[in-house]
């Protein structure tokens, strides 16, 4: 473990915590992709199988499960809580995330470090995670005025991804650990996508201003 | 094939 990656794993755990809360305290899951938080279920079931076959350590397991967790329940809030699901932004967040899905498990069939089933699904869970945001961002284009736990959750959320970066680097001149290029390009894909987000959400935090995304 | 390092990540 390193501080990249625990900063990184903090980031992880503090976003999916604030969106929960956000989404408990205001009863609103007003400017939320449902379709993202959707993606991330299959995201953490196919990268998380390892769960049951192999105890790497107690904090390991832990936000495995904390992962899982809410972002299950996250999704069970937007879809049957009886005052949450009307205010998500159904005619908005219009992305048809089922398409991204064949794709990234037919590449994960093609490009992978081991052709067994528990590295593919780990590859595709990877391939998947870099651009389930797509979905949250687009609809973020799409909101007028977006308030400012979603703004951070989404931060917190590409943040986590960019210290992954800084930890792959740390770990291959540190640990000699070798080349994952399957991890640092999709890795770097999922930040890329987040980079005019950041723009706008520095710009607006400098500036002290109402995030927005130019449509 | 020994298991990547990269698994003890999340």
């Amino acid at each position: 473990m390193n501080i990249f990656r625990l900063a990184g794993d903090m980031s992880h755990l503090l976003s999916v915590i604030l969106l929960l809360l956000k989404i408990r305290t205001t009863k609103s899951c007003a400017g939320i992709s449902l379709k993202t938080q959707e993606l991330y279920v299959v995201v953490f079931l196919a990268r998380y199988l390892n769960l049951f076959t192999r105890y790497y350590s107690f904090y390991n397991t832990v936000m495995k499960l904390v992962f899982i967790a809410t972002s299950v329940c996250i999704v069970w809030y937007m879809r049957f809580h009886k005052v949450v699901k009307q205010t998500y932004n159904k005619d908005l967040d219009t992305f048809r995330h089922y398409v991204v899905i064949p794709p990234c498990f037919l590449l994960a069939l093609l490009v992978h470090h081991e052709f067994t089933v528990m590295e593919v699904l780990w590859t595709f869970s990877l391939y998947l995670e870099a651009v389930a945001i797509l979905p949250q961002l687009i609809l973020l284009q799409r909101t007028r005025n977006i308030d400012n736990l979603t703004g951070n959750y989404i931060f917190l959320l590409g943040a986590y991804r960019a210290l992954y970066l800084l930890n792959w680097i740390y770990r291959f001149f540190m640990e000699k650990a070798q080349a994952r290029w399957i991890s640092w390009i999709s890795g770097l894909v999922q930040t890329a996508l987040y980079a005019d987000f950041f723009y706008y959400y520095i710009k607006s935090w400098k500036n002290n201003e109402k995030l927005k995304l130019p449509a | 094939y020994q298991e990547l390092p990269v698994k003890d990540e999340l």
